[in-house]
């Protein structure tokens, strides 16, 4: 472990208690501009649940379990919440991107693309794929309603700095142990590279007080 | 798993 990737680890719980925040703050997944993306959040939890299949075989240390079974039961938590909770305010037709795409080009991928041929290495693959283009149907969503409330914002900015700071952690871990790992590494760029336009956006606006606006 | 090395990372 290194503090890069001990600061992504962290960003990514901030991430994960913000979005919890605004929708129990909000007592919905829509603000008066800005959505949650129910597919996003169903992606993730996918991601999640394929991805730590080693739970119990592969012990790493106290805080990869418990981390691992905290993505898995607050990704759950918040599908059930926008699922069921706050149906109401969630409103399918604004998540219109095709998700079952971008999780049917992450299968196709991991059954070609892999370390090894086996259900779990696969399915590890697979999540790690998926993960990288998880975000899209939200990106989307922004792109259409145009705009976002803050706290949304400072969703996407954890979310994508937790990733973008992975990269950091690959850069240290190649340089400190010759770490080495293709898949992780290339999807981990791709899927910093979409929050690119977003952080864009975010430093020369939202910092300043401004309204986040697509241009 | 790259040469067999478990995944060690979240």
């Amino acid at each position: 472990m290194n503090l890069f990737r001990l600061v992504a680890d962290l960003m990514h719980l901030v991430s994960i208690f913000i979005l919890l925040l605004k929708m129990q703050k909000t007592r919905s997944v829509a603000g008066r501009c800005s959505r949650i993306s129910f597919k996003t959040q169903a992606l993730y939890a996918t991601v999640f649940l394929t991805r730590y299949t080693d739970l119990f075989a592969n012990f790493q240390s106290l805080y990869n379990t418990t981390m691992k079974v905290f993505f898995i039961a607050s990704s759950l938590y918040i599908v059930f919440l926008m699922k069921f909770k706050f149906k109401a305010t969630n409103d399918p037709r604004l998540d219109t991107f095709k998700a079952q795409y971008v999780v049917g080009g992450a299968a196709a991928l991991a059954l070609i693309v892999n370390y090894a041929f086996t259900v779990q290495e696969v399915l590890w693959t697979f999540s790690i794929y998926l993960e990288a283009v998880a975000i899209l149907p939200q990106l989307f969503m922004l792109t259409k309603t145009g705009e976002a409330e803050v706290i949304t914002t400072h969703y996407l900015f954890a979310l994508g700095t937790y990733r973008g700071l992975y990269l950091v952690n690959w850069i240290y871990r190649y340089w400190t142990e010759y770490y080495v790992d293709w898949i992780v590494w290339i999807a981990g760029a791709v899927q910093t590279g979409l929050y690119c336009d977003f952080f864009y956006i975010y430093f020369t606006k939202v910092l300043k007080g401004a309204k986040f606006e697509l241009p | 798993y790259p040469g067999k090395k478990k995944h060690d990372e979240l």
